[in-house]
């Protein structure tokens, strides 16, 4: 899977996301990234999210409108209310994966519970970084 | 409003111990090429939704990410692709599912978004939907990787199926 989330000169934010899904996968499977609210969501209010993990997991949890709601209505921020899905929510379901989320102000958050990520980001604050764990 | 932009390369794709020196540069390249191209975009006043999707298309013309030309094989020994884009000026979005044989699946989603009143098409209802559009489709041969067909002869005919990573629960949070 890949990803971008952006946020432009006027504060509109948008996500994208793509992937080739499961090796050897079966039955017509889905996972999270073609279902908006799942794997890819975008609202100016609060955040642009794109996920990556094991999509069963991110559909149980409903991860990326879940940012957004715990940003709308618990009025977290974009980094507390990333961690708390992708640190508590989801290992609480064995869910595991990662997200890159930008909110109308530029702030960037890409946390994640499992190996092999790969992330890039450059804001007009900050430096350009590239970065593979 | 300060200009942002943010990618990811998936979860995963290569085993631990298989990153070498030249893998992680090709990787680096990629990825700074796609974050790169996507700024510019955001630097000339353009807007987020042309951002993101221009860093997504150089990610799947790539063969090293899950995505687009570098999509995994599925258990018949195809390539199933899906997409997503979504703006949150007026939250639009456009996403695709089941598709094979589209070069950029995000630009297929992106059209679902401007040029149907719909959200989600998938299988042969989105390939006709790109055929009325004029998108061009690739042969098989195009997405063919040979890493990626090792991953697949692996777990070939088993009922197994393999996310991009090594699951391992073990806490990894970054």
């Amino acid at each position: 899977t890949v990803g971008a989330v952006a946020c432009d000169r006027n504060g509109n934010l948008a996500a994208a996301t793509s992937t080739g899904g499961m090796t050897n996968k079966n039955w017509g499977r889905i996972g999270d990234t073609p279902i908006i609210g799942v794997g890819n969501y975008a609202n100016n209010n609060t955040c642009a999210v794109s996920c990556t993990g094991s999509g069963e997991f991110f559909m149980k949890a409903v991860v990326a409108y879940d940012v957004s709601c715990l940003m709308e209505y618990k009025n977290l921020n974009l980094k507390e209310a990333t961690r708390e899905v992708i640190f508590k929510r989801l290992p609480k379901i064995k869910g595991d994966g990662g997200l890159i989320a930008v909110d109308s102000r530029g702030n960037i958050s890409m946390p994640f519970n499992t190996e092999g990520m790969y992330r890039g980001m450059k804001t007009s604050k900050t430096e350009t970084m590239v970065a593979i764990y | 409003s300060r200009i942002s932009i943010a990618i990811h390369g998936g979860a995963g794709t290569l085993l631990k111990g298989e990153m070498t020196k030249e893998k992680e540069q090709a990787y680096r390249t990629v990825l700074r090429q796609a974050l790169e191209s996507g700024y510019e975009i955001l630097e000339k006043k353009g807007s987020s939704l042309d951002a993101v999707e221009q860093a997504v298309v150089i990610m799947e013309d790539s063969p090293l990410f899950n995505a687009g030309k570098g999509s995994v094989f599925t258990a018949s020994g195809k390539h199933e692709m899906d997409a997503a884009i979504m703006e949150g000026k007026n939250l639009n979005a456009g996403a695709v599912s089941l598709i094979t044989g589209i070069k950029n699946p995000i630009v297929l989603a992106r059209t679902v978004l401007e040029k149907s009143d719909h959200i989600l098409l998938a299988g042969q209802g989105a390939m006709d939907f790109a055929r009325l559009h004029g998108f061009d489709f690739k042969k098989p041969e195009y997405f063919y990787d040979e890493y990626r067909h090792e991953q697949w002869n692996k777990i070939k005919g088993t009922e197994n199926f393999q996310l991009d990573h090594t699951s391992s629960k073990d806490d990894k949070f970054g």
